[in-house]
């Protein structure tokens, strides 16, 4: 767990769903 | 997993390119997490996303998974904004 947490970068950039996906 | 969606499965994943890969996972994810921190969802999402894709399959395979990673990050990312 602690090397997942020092993984984490906290500048990812933020996801953003592709509102245009097919269904 | 959201009503009506089929498992997103290693093996459909792989079918995939590798540039959308990321983003089908992400699709999957984002709902998921949105439920527990709807308004940190895109930058949480957008965190565990760097993580191998084996272990996103796996968080949308087990909630128990999913939940203690989503924690982990939000708990990174607030110490974050608390130093700023």
């Amino acid at each position: 767990s602690k090397a997942f947490i020092a993984s984490l970068n906290v500048d990812a950039k933020p996801f953003v769903p592709n509102v245009h996906a097919a269904e | 997993h959201v009503r009506g969606q089929e498992p997103l499965t290693a093996s459909m994943l792989a079918a995939a390119p590798l540039k959308e890969q990321k983003q089908l996972l992400g699709e999957r994810l984002y709902p998921l997490i949105q439920a527990l921190h709807p308004t940190l969802a895109g930058k949480i999402t957008g965190m565990l996303l760097e993580i191998d894709n084996s272990e996103l399959l796996h968080m949308l395979e087990s909630p128990e998974s999913l939940h203690s990673k989503v924690e982990e990050a939000v708990a990174v990312l607030q110490a974050h904004q608390a130093k700023e």
